[in-house]
């Protein structure tokens, strides 16, 4: 399975259309490996991203030098995806 | 399919179990119907829910083109159980079932669907291979013939929202070109995805408005007015294009230029901020409010023919 231990899901706020394209320079950054989950489409819509665990500190770097605001929409994916496993194999055991 | 549980995500398998058991259940109802078959050989199934007559005109509803939006998916189990419950019961959903059929199809990409519960939970394209590529799928709502190749797609196979090497490459996709073209009388196309709360129509590859747009702007406000009246969810609607981005190849595009007014394209709920992780609490809430929309795109093309 894949592991997504410290990857984080980012929502940003682009203010401006500058903004938007600057988030639009992260995507093409493939090395970051970044998966937008809500594009960076206009100004006012939510980006949401998720942030593999090492590109963290680059992204975030990123955002703060270009002074474009975001919060931490989840802090840790796999923490989730433990929790909805465990949800599944709970549901499985009862109904058996 | 009383006891099945609804508020819990399902494998491929569980569900292609409850399909063959609502199935049984309902053989007077319900059939279920093989239009494909996927790249890794699973089998690509629709479940007709229609009360009699032959080739009457049909509403098409699918679930869960990107795999990973399990709500998605989930939504569309609950929706054939609520058929198989209102039928007879609910005299607006009765009328609807006795002059037009029902296709839904419930897992849309098994391939990616059956990935995501192996191997990665976060995988949204299907499981084609691409010649001189190592990365894997294509994104099947940029795959339609509908201003394929335009912006709004990406041409790197490596990219999450790949085209393809040409329009219907993926057998998801021409499983339900092949199945409209021949059926030939489907008057409401709605494809159902998650997340962001929106109920968007034509079009996605270009600024032009729809021919239908005020109808089809209209329409969209009464569902979303009803959808919202059952647990104060908002939802925005429009077209793809203002109401998101561009989006060439996408799914309703090609239904609308086949003629099908009534193409839809949901994003179901996010409520709590997880994304494709909403919790299995939200599965009917959110399966709920969106029949109620549902409801009203059915009752319209019903009552509107063309």
């Amino acid at each position: 399975n894949e592991n997504f231990v410290g990857h984080q899901v980012l929502r940003i706020s682009a203010a401006d259309e500058a903004q938007v394209q600057k988030v639009k320079e992260l995507e093409d950054l493939e090395h970051l490996q970044l998966d937008f989950w809500r594009d960076a489409a206009r100004a006012g819509l939510p980006i949401d991203v998720r942030v593999p665990f090492p590109s963290i500190q680059s992204v975030k770097a990123f955002l703060e030098y270009h002074d474009i605001s975001y919060e931490i929409m989840i802090e840790d994916v796999q923490s989730l995806l433990d929790e909805e496993k465990q949800q599944m194999s709970f549901q499985a055991r009862a109904l058996s | 399919t009383d006891t099945f549980n609804y508020a819990t995500y399902h494998s491929l398998d569980e569900i292609y179990e409850f399909m063959d058991l609502l199935v049984a259940e309902h053989p007077q109802l319900v059939t279920k119907i093989q239009i494909g078959t996927t790249f890794e050989g699973r089998p690509i199934h629709v479940l007709k829910f229609s009360t009699g007559g032959t080739n009457r005109p049909a509403i098409w509803i699918d679930t869960g083109i990107h795999s990973r939006e399990w709500v998605t998916q989930a939504s569309g189990v609950w929706f054939a159980k609520k058929i198989t419950k209102d039928y007879g019961q609910d005299p607006a959903f009765t009328a609807i079932l006795d002059n037009m059929d029902i296709f839904l199809e419930i897992v849309t990409n098994p391939d990616g669907f059956a990935y995501t519960h192996k191997t990665n939970r976060m995988w949204r394209k299907t499981r084609s291979h691409t010649e001189g590529s190592l990365c894997v799928g294509v994104d099947p709502n940029r795959n339609w013939d509908a201003g394929f190749g335009k912006p709004g797609a990406s041409s790197n196979p490596c990219s999450e929202t790949y085209r393809g090497k040409f329009p219907n490459s993926e057998s998801e996709v021409k499983s339900i070109v092949d199945f409209v073209t021949s059926h030939g009388n489907i008057k409401a196309f709605i494809s159902i995805h998650s997340y962001s709360q929106l109920l968007l129509y034509p079009y996605g590859y270009t600024s032009e408005p729809a021919p239908d747009k005020d109808e089809l702007d209209q329409l969209a406000k009464s569902a979303v007015a009803a959808l919202t009246s059952l647990h104060g969810t908002k939802f925005k609607y429009g077209s793809i294009i203002d109401t998101i981005y561009q989006a060439s190849g996408n799914t309703i595009d090609w239904t609308y230029s086949q003629g099908i007014k009534y193409s839809f394209t949901f994003e179901l709920r996010d409520t709590g901020l997880r994304g494709f992780l909403l919790p299995a609490s939200q599965i009917i809430p959110t399966a709920e409010e969106t029949w109620l929309a549902l409801l009203t795109i059915m009752d319209h093309t019903v009552k509107h023919p063309y």
